[in-house]
């Protein structure tokens, strides 16, 4: 995957870090500290359309091009999460439990377009 | 799949960074809250002592690296090894007990689960922890039973009944997986435990000692799936 720089427009994974002493959510989350949320954003021309990661092959990219060059209707395509990973949690449930559970797909690692 | 000419997160970007931000935050605080089906932030009034929650921890990292088990209280060999399908969600809860009342030769635990496990969640192992503190050398019979209130809620009635020998001080631990199955079966979230020793003792348990010690319940769960078909 690509991450958002300053000059890209591209489809790009944006980096977002909730603190959750920021958000006064760590007196019932032991651990982590924070969220590692991340997102998705960027645009997503034709050419680059079902490209995992955006990068993973220039070969693909350049038929892709070619494809789009000549296709008579263009298809938009969206900037979506193509790798994700769970979010381990320790916390106390609502009759001071404490609670160990990953809760699936909440970590966006890669970004590519559909 | 765009939708109108517009991909689902497009209207982020129109948005201020300081907006943006507050979106952002909002859209955590739901997505987690949400997974851990909780309506809302949980209060916390009585937060465990950090002791009392390294050491828990430590036991059960030990429990499960350690193959050895408490003489005569085998743990249920057909549970299976947890071994998470995609979407399923697994927990692990650490129940800490609270005393009721206690003698010198006995003791009552009281473990409050969760109100969002019974019924939405399958228990895979339960194992109950408690640390003794032996008057001497030689075996010390102990007598642990599992007590629910009868049906006029006035006193307690013995469900199950258990025998442990303990030989030195130390932790021990107990397979309770089908007492807690059973409790969540009736619908109930509450499990009492009473720890009743041959001879005088003073106090069966340190926990009233040290944090470190205090008994707790550790579990296994995960969400049941609606679309499973069980084998009985």
């Amino acid at each position: 995957g690509i991450e958002c720089s300053g000059t890209s427009r591209m489809c790009c994974r944006k980096e977002f870090f909730v603190d959750f002493k920021e958000i006064g959510w760590e007196d019932w989350i032991i651990q982590p500290e924070g969220y590692h949320m991340n997102y998705c954003a960027g645009l997503c021309p034709m050419h680059m359309a079902g490209i995992p990661g955006l990068a993973a092959s220039f070969h693909t990219a350049v038929l892709n091009l070619i494809k789009a060059n000549n296709a008579d209707a263009a298809v938009d395509s969206c900037c979506v999460p193509t790798q994700r990973r769970p979010l381990s949690l320790l916390y106390y449930d609502r009759d001071s439990n404490i609670i160990k559970t990953d809760i699936p797909d909440m970590i966006v690692d890669a970004c590519g377009c559909t | 799949a765009p939708q109108g000419g517009l991909c689902p997160a497009c209207g982020l970007a129109a948005l201020p960074p300081a907006s943006q931000r507050d979106v952002l935050i909002a859209v955590a605080k739901q997505s987690i809250l949400s997974k851990l089906r909780l309506p809302d932030r949980p209060n916390i009034t009585h937060p465990t002592s950090r002791g009392a929650l390294l050491s828990a921890l430590r036991r059960m990292r030990a429990q499960h690296t350690d193959t050895t088990v408490s003489p005569g209280m085998p743990h249920d060999s057909s549970i299976p090894p947890l071994r998470p399908g995609a979407g399923v969600q697994e927990f692990e809860l650490l129940s800490f007990a609270e005393s009721g009342s206690s003698t010198s030769r006995s003791v009552r635990l009281h473990f409050h689960f969760t109100q969002e496990l019974p019924g939405s969640t399958e228990i895979l192992q339960a194992t109950l922890y408690l640390f003794w503190a032996v008057p001497g050398p030689g075996i010390h019979p102990i007598t642990i039973k599992f007590l629910q209130p009868d049906p006029t809620g006035l006193s307690m009635t013995t469900v199950s009944e258990t025998r442990l020998e303990v030989q030195r001080a130390g932790w021990v631990t107990l397979d309770v997986g089908q007492a807690v199955r059973s409790l969540f079966g009736r619908g109930s979230q509450s499990l009492t435990v009473e720890l009743e020793v041959a001879e005088d003792w003073s106090s069966p348990l340190l926990a009233g000692h040290n944090d470190s010690h205090w008994p707790f319940v550790a579990a296994q769960a995960r969400v049941r799936m609606p679309h499973r078909v069980q084998r009985r």
